[in-house]
């Protein structure tokens, strides 16, 4: 199955 | 201080409607371009973007920037006090402990004076960086919202592929399987049913259902959606507003097998 990514590891903290 | 006068309070209210699922405690930032929000859900999947630029109120004041740390579930208790054709004005002041919301009736003489208290939220602010979409689907809002309501009663994962022959959301599930295919469309008579596929190379991404089904609660707001595809980066979903405003929804893909 596939595994939901995170949204951390494409928006930066700015 | 903030003063901001929205013709519809009613535009207010389905905005807070279509997030209140997603997100719980929100800043809406205030200054003088408008009133925008930005947040993440608690798995950190799905992103919420709202942009109400200063151009959708009239009036609208705001000296300097303002953080007003809101509950949405607080604010949704208030703006069910108000009727969906009121006017609503927003009133901070530069240091609020409070907002407080005004309803006018446009036809009576009744106002309605509300206020919610104020939370200090530490909110991350995300750089979300500009992409150059691999794919770009605009669709009727209503027929999205359908075709993810319909998939999830089969799959928890729809797989949405962009090709030359078209956009084809696909799910597979433990009873069966399920397939939509749009093809670039235009109706002349209305323009709101339109589907344009604009598309730069092929594009295969999987998404979870769940948080597209949620997405769909901001149908109410614009006729059209707007899909924005490119392998492994999260999808865009937007709904535009008048005036330039948008709610925008990022959300991760699913990789790997």
């Amino acid at each position: 199955p596939k595994h939901q990514q995170s949204l951390d590891s494409y928006f930066c903290t700015r | 201080m903030l003063e901001a006068r929205l013709e519809q309070a009613n535009l207010f209210k389905k905005v807070v409607d279509a997030i209140k699922d997603l997100v719980q405690d929100c800043n809406f930032d205030c200054n003088d371009s408008g009133i925008a929000l930005q947040a993440m859900d608690n798995s950190h999947v799905a992103l919420v973007s709202m942009m109400l630029r200063s151009e959708s109120f009239a009036p609208f004041r705001c000296d300097r920037n303002i953080a007003l740390g809101i509950n949405l579930t607080s604010l949704t208790k208030v703006l069910k006090c108000a009727q969906s054709d009121d006017i609503l004005t927003l009133k901070a002041e530069d240091a609020p402990d409070v907002v407080e919301l005004v309803f006018e009736s446009a036809e009576s003489d009744r106002i309605s004076e509300y206020s919610i208290k104020l939370m200090d939220i530490d909110q991350e602010h995300l750089g979300i960086p500009e992409t150059d979409y691999g794919a770009t689907i605009s669709m009727p809002a209503a027929e999205f919202q359908r075709i993810c309501r319909d998939l999830i009663a089969l799959s928890e994962s729809v797989s949405i592929e962009c090709s030359k022959e078209g956009v084809k959301f696909a799910c597979q599930g433990d009873i069966g399987s399920g397939a939509v295919t749009l093809r670039q469309h235009t109706n002349v008579d209305k323009p709101e049913m339109n589907v344009e596929i604009n598309m730069s190379e092929p594009v295969s991404l999987t998404f979870s259902l769940k948080y597209l089904v949620n997405f769909c609660k901001a149908s109410g707001l614009s006729n059209q959606v707007r899909l924005c595809l490119s392998n492994e980066v999260p999808l865009l979903v937007e709904y535009s507003l008048a005036n330039n405003s948008h709610l925008r929804f990022y959300l991760a893909p699913k990789i790997g097998d």
